[in-house]
């Protein structure tokens, strides 16, 4: 599903410059539910946003179901992404003017479903993440572990393919991180949606399949996660 | 030194109402090491926020250093906050067009440090938390985590007398989050920086020395931190 080969991501030049992925390989199958770790720094959410086709490696190679991400136009990334992606990111990037049923919306506008069904999938999402009630508040209007949600509900709300979370727990109580982890399990199994998760908590990466360990923008380990 | 007595805040009217706070009581001496828990929603930010002199309660008394806030002008408050409080907030609010170092001497700018000495303190501040050789980059040059500490370099450069943490370790990974805490201990027994610090992590809560538990806008709890 996911193929990433020898990926680097450099910003700036000369004495500036600073590697933020430096040669990562990572491959993902269907069905996989993998937590990322990793100091502060070491590349996670950059590998993300460019396994998201949010951003191109500078070198490398990215493969998604088989095509080279690089060689696809801006608009066939959209459309890649918009059909098989639903994302988290750590800092939650919500539309400050509009309510968080709105917010979840979003990505149902996008597929051109219609106002009824987008109303009622949203809500469901938004109640699955506990914030019924909720839905007519704007981000401002609502605490930082709720914005999370909001977030979070936004991402899952298409049912999509694969499910990037970046950080997603960080801003919630254990009760609620608990309630997530069981979530994204049942997401994982009964609805095969392969989920890769940046955290920097082991208690959530138990949850996953498989740990992979970010180090300096390279991949230092990967493997099963340990049981706790 | 602080002092919160049936602290009420309320958002909206009729159906919609929220009392982000519904009678929150609390008192927090000099040179404690406070951690404040509770889920999602019930208030910490909102307690956070009237503590630090940033947002008023619509009823109840805050008293701070035996002033009664509530009585002081806006310039006032604006004073108050310069002179004693350092804020991390769970949203970062770096400002997003300025370095990291810029960002980190703005409230040293406001008390009319000479510009030799605010950059001889900010960078010092910046390596205290680990961040030497990022001083240049603006906030979308950094990652998540590296963001969080500019905000947490920010609040302590001016050595406050109380220090506002709103989950200062949601975006950190394990190593990060422990040096992190070692500094705030550091800063609490040395230098008698009076700690409150929001968190959802208990291996974090356990370097307080006082644990206070929200529920729905109350205190539900308040002891002594246990030992783990
Ligand atoms: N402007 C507002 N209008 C309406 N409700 C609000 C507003 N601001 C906050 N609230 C509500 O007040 C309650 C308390 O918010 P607060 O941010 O203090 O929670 P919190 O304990 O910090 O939560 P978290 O752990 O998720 O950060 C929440 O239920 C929130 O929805
Ligand atoms: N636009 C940019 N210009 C320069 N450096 C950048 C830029 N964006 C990211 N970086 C650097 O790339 C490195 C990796 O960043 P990334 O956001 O992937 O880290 P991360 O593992 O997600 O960290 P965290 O756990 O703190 O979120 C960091 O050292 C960061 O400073
Ligand atoms: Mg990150
Ligand atoms: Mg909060």
């Amino acid at each position: 599903l996911v193929a990433l080969s020898g990926v680097e991501k450099v910003y700036g030049k000369g004495e500036s410059q600073v590697y933020a992925l430096a040669g990562a390989d990572l491959r993902i199958d269907n069905g996989e539910f993998v937590a990322i770790m990793g100091p502060s720094g070491s590349g996670k959410s950059t590998c993300m946003n460019i396994v998201g086709c949010l951003d191109q490696p500078t070198s490398g190679s990215y493969r998604f179901r088989g095509v080279e991400v690089g060689t696809l136009s801006r608009d066939e990334l959209a459309l890649l992404r918009r059909h098989y992606l639903g994302f988290v990111f750590q800092g939650f990037n919500l539309l400050a003017r509009t309510s968080a049923v709105e917010n979840v919306e979003l990505p149902l506008v996008y597929r051109r479903v219609a106002a009824g069904e987008r109303r009622r999938l949203a809500l469901a999402a938004l109640a699955a993440v506990g914030l019924e009630g909720r839905e007519k508040h704007t981000p401002a209007e609502l605490s930082g572990g709720q914005q999370q949600r909001v977030a979070i509900a936004r991402a899952i709300v298409t049912n999509p393919s694969i499910l990037l979370a970046d950080e997603p727990t960080g801003n919630l109580d254990s009760a609620r991180s608990v309630a997530l982890m069981e979530l994204l399990v049942a997401l994982n199994r009964t609805r095969g949606i392969t989920i890769v998760m940046v955290t920097h908590e082991p208690d959530m990466a138990a949850y996953s399949t498989r740990t992979v360990v970010f180090r300096d923008g390279k991949v230092a380990s990967d493997g099963p996660t340990s049981r706790r």
